[in-house]
């Protein structure tokens, strides 16, 4: 499952 | 997750995969800008920081593992593989690439979500990812006509960050607190600096001919 962080993009 | 940004880290990892590609086949990396190739590896070492400290996704920590470790092979590979090392033109590859991580480290330290260690690092290498394919840009305009994979190397480039504009686009439409201003900006900016090679990549293309670059 995909925490949403705020710097989830690579 | 949406397809543009699933498709925008793809190209990217092709990206790499074509020039780690190039550098094995051929043993050579003439066209290739080791000062680009060593800011993309601060831009993954500084932004990956929280590569231990937060866990997003299996693919999130996998992808970050991969980037870091190809872009420090390809810069080891450059510097240090006896046989590659020797096909370096240092000459041609004079950006003064420091001055662009100073720049962006100094804007990092202005403009940036929190000023907090991590946060500064990540707008860091936001902004010098924006600008690390300068050198080699230059160094494809000194030379001329390039091989062919260097040439799909930055092609494949700017098509990753293209799709993550796409994806900033629809993740904006789409995610109501959504507001990721630092990384779309930066991202445009970066996009921009292609679009002339994008002309000319295309424009060769449609010739069938071999890229040329106005000098």
């Amino acid at each position: 499952l995909e925490k949403i962080s705020n710097h989830d993009e690579l | 997750m949406n397809i543009f940004r699933f498709a925008g880290d793809m190209t990217h990892l092709i990206s790499i995969l074509v020039l780690l590609l190039k550098i094995y086949a051929t043993k050579s990396c003439s066209g290739i800008s080791l000062k680009t190739q060593e800011l993309y590896a601060i831009v993954f070492v500084a932004r990956y920081l929280d590569l231990f400290t937060d866990f997003i996704s299996v693919y999130n920590t996998v992808m970050k593992l991969v980037f870091i470790g190809c872009s420090l092979a390809i810069v080891w590979c450059m510097r240090l593989h006896r046989v590659v090392r020797r096909t370096y033109n240092k000459d041609v590859d004079t950006f003064r690439h420091y001055f662009l991580v100073l720049g962006c480290f100094l804007l990092a330290l202005f403009v940036h979500e929190k000023f907090t260690f991590q946060e500064v690092l990540w707008a860091f290498s936001i902004y010098l990812e924006a600008v690390a394919i300068l050198p080699q840009l230059v160094l494809l305009q000194r030379s001329g006509n390039v091989d062919n994979l260097t040439v799909q190397y930055v092609f494949f480039l700017g098509a990753y960050r293209a799709f993550y504009i796409l994806n900033w686009i629809y993740r904006y439409l789409t995610e109501p607190h959504f507001g990721r201003w630092i990384a779309s900006v930066a991202g445009l900016v970066q996009t921009a600096l292609y679009a002339d090679f994008f002309y000319y990549y295309f424009i060769s293309w449609k010739n069938n001919a071999k890229l040329q670059l106005p000098a």
